[in-house]
């Protein structure tokens, strides 16, 4: 069941879904139902790891740079290093 | 650099790649030149040697392909994911898949396909993705000339297959400054609509009031038309202008945007043509003046007349009390200056015409 309360603003809403699939495949984001506000634990927890890889302030936020940096075009292969 | 779990990696030096279809982007041999090039970069520097199949399985299966393209990975049309690439193992292992849907090239027109390939098969080689903004193996795309590999991509891959016992000599480029070193220095300093721009190598720092943390970037990831080294910069708040140096060459950016007409020759401002390098600027905006420091001399230029101030150069000694040396960077804060000198900062008051404080240059970078 999706606990959000608020419908997003759609353009929030297209970062978030955004955010989510750049999440899912490159950082290991478990798919399936995940609480939809950004606060999930999974879900801050692996922009937390973006972040810490691209020296980023490190928020656990879908922030202006945070989602700036997910919009640049990229190689496909997950950041996970050793 | 990052390695695969594990340390994924070839066992045999003499690596074999197929190429099995081509991109209608560009010409068959252009494709060719592009993947045996971007191998060369890594047969360089490490004792891998790479022979080219046509038919038969290759340890390196290099394709083109549009969305689902056959391994449950796909793409996702243009944009976006530009390629991915397998650690070395057997079947789909060391694979190189491009995305079909995007538009590849020769040059910075579009996604440069030897730049995008070189990085897959680093990939394709045991790399993983680089945290340095300046590595090849750093997972956001950055169109860059010149000899591509830094000293971190050569360390990495050298650390699976060791130095190739008969090395080509190669120029590899520096690594990312390292904002902590106690012995930084800085290229150029200036103010952009509220954030501070730091210029170091090819990279620069941005740092935001709501920003603790600096974020480094490629200065040619941000602005391709500018040199990767930059001499001095300074903000003409005014004009909504920010002026940057290299060598005898200036460019105007507002906002992240060039302005056309750029770039200029600095000697348009009214410096003779002896002076072939500005060592830093900035702009006192409670004069309006732009003061311009070359070796131990400086200039004063009027913007809103457009004109360097007579009487000029001037001796900074002599001027500024206790600034007895060049100067790399210079910026101004609520009637203070700030000299850059190597690894220390000189806060300078306009007013009372002295040096009231010595910092190191990083500590504005929260070091």
């Amino acid at each position: 069941a999706h606990s959000s309360t608020l419908p997003l603003p759609s353009e929030n809403r297209d970062n978030y879904l955004l955010a989510e699939k750049y999440l899912r495949r490159l950082y290991g984001l478990p798919a399936g139902l995940q609480g939809r506000h950004s606060s999930s634990s999974a879900f801050q927890t692996k922009i937390k790891e973006m972040q810490r890889f691209f020296n980023l302030k490190v928020t656990g936020n879908l922030d202006d740079n945070t989602l700036e940096l997910m919009k640049q075009a990229r190689c496909g292969v997950p950041d996970i290093g050793e | 650099y990052n390695h695969f779990p594990r340390h994924l990696k070839w066992q045999n030096n003499n690596v074999t790649f197929r190429i099995l279809n081509y991109t209608p982007d560009l010409k068959k041999a252009d494709v060719d030149r592009a993947i045996r090039n971007a191998l060369n970069v890594w047969a360089d520097v490490t004792p891998l040697t790479f022979k080219k199949l046509h038919h038969g399985n290759a340890d390196i299966m290099i394709s083109f392909g549009s969305k689902e393209h056959g391994d449950y990975n796909p793409f996702d049309g243009p944009n976006g994911l530009l390629a991915h690439a397998y650690p070395p193992g057997q079947g789909i292992g060391g694979d190189t898949h491009f995305d079909e849907d995007e538009q590849w090239t020769k040059d910075s027109s579009a996604y440069n396909l030897f730049i995008v390939a070189a990085h897959e098969l680093g990939h394709a080689l045991g790399m993983s993705h680089s945290s340095d903004p300046g590595a090849l193996m750093y997972p956001v795309y950055s169109y860059a000339t010149g000899y591509p590999l830094t000293e971190d991509d050569i360390e990495g891959i050298q650390a699976l297959y060791g130095p190739n016992p008969n090395a080509r000599k190669v120029k590899p480029k520096p690594d990312a400054p390292n904002k902590c070193d106690p012995k930084l220095t800085f290229d150029a300093v200036t103010e952009l609509r509220g954030e501070t721009i730091i210029f170091k190598d090819r990279f620069y720092w941005r740092l935001h009031p709501q920003m603790p943390e600096p974020e480094q970037t490629l200065i040619k990831s941000t602005w391709p038309s500018i040199p990767n080294k930059v001499d001095a910069a300074y903000e003409n708040p005014e004009k909504d202008l920010v002026i940057i140096f290299s060598g005898i060459r200036m460019w105007a950016l507002n906002g992240y945007n060039l302005v056309d007409g750029y770039p200029k020759y600095i000697h348009k401002l009214g410096l003779p043509k002896s002076i072939r390098k500005i060592d830093a600027a900035v702009h006192i905006k409670d004069t309006g003046k732009t003061l311009l420091f070359t070796d131990e001399d400086y200039w004063s230029y009027d913007e809103a007349a457009g004109s360097m101030d007579s009487g000029y150069p001037r001796s900074i000694e002599d001027d500024f009390p206790g600034m007895d040396d060049e100067i790399d960077a210079a910026a101004y804060h609520y009637g203070y200056l700030y000299f850059f000198h190597e690894h220390i900062q000189y806060e300078y008051s306009y007013t009372s015409r002295k040096v009231i404080r010595i910092l190191r240059t990083n500590s504005i970078l929260n070091c």
